[in-house]
């Protein structure tokens, strides 16, 4: 138990640091749903803060992470003694240890963060395909489609709002419903879930189909 | 016919396409 515990706390600076890149409302994400692959790829980001971590505390404070100790944690040593004494130093050293994974955590959480402003106020999701957030309805929806360089159309940068014609199946035919954008959500796979409309003018199609339009469009 | 001061919410599973409108 106290080595499961032990290996939550070295993963979870890459874990919180993901949660703080990802943590505005349109950067809805799409990991591989599986709680197993963002365990191991929250592993190499926490080695490297940790060991950054562990240079600055080792070099510029008065404490020290006792290695042998977290070792006699890790791999449940069978000297009762060095259990005993492991155990009592984790008491004495509680707050200094909590403060350690505390700060640690807050470090993680802002370099996330601090990573996403960087990428998104330097365009560089704009730019670079590789930086894209996986929200592609953002993209669409905010105008920033257009400002895409593989995107061949005039960049819009002032949008005051965004008109929306739909064409939806209903059970008396298809009807085109025109709007204004207010809002929309996704779904867990980052796919459009519903669109908030208002404005809304509604025109069965059917009507057209039916003769009234001459060209059969 | 216009539907007046209404939110409307549209599920996106009943959207064949939609045409959107940049507007300044």
């Amino acid at each position: 138990a106290v080595a499961s515990i032990l290996i939550v706390l070295i993963i979870a600076p890459g874990l919180i640091m993901s949660r703080g890149f990802f943590s505005a409302p349109f950067t809805k994400r799409i990991l591989p749903s599986n709680p197993v692959n963002e365990l191991i790829s929250a592993i190499l980001p926490s080695v490297v803060l940790h060991a950054l971590y562990l240079v600055i505390v080792q070099n510029w404070t008065d404490y020290q992470v006792d290695f042998p100790l977290l070792g006699n944690l890790l791999f449940s040593s069978s000297n009762p003694d060095r259990i005993k004494e492991s155990f009592s130093n984790l008491s004495t050293f509680f707050v200094p240890i909590a403060i350690y994974h505390i700060v640690l955590w807050a470090v993680a959480y802002l370099l996330g963060l601090i990573g996403r402003v960087i990428i998104r106020f330097g365009s560089l999701d704009i730019n670079l395909a590789y930086f894209r957030f996986n929200n592609k309805w953002h993209y669409i929806f905010s105008g920033e489609i257009t400002r895409f360089p593989d995107v061949q159309r005039p960049p819009i940068t002032r949008i005051d709002m965004r008109v929306v014609d739909m064409l939806v199946d209903t059970a008396d035919g298809s009807i085109i419903y025109s709007g204004i954008l207010q809002d929309y959500s996704l779904n867990n796979n980052a796919e459009l879930d519903s669109l908030t409309l208002s404005h809304v003018f509604r025109r069965p199609l059917t009507e057209e189909v039916n003769g009234k339009n001459d060209a059969g469009e | 016919y216009k539907v007046p001061g209404a939110l409307m919410v549209i599920p996106y599973s009943k959207v064949v396409n939609i045409n959107l409108h940049y507007a300044a």
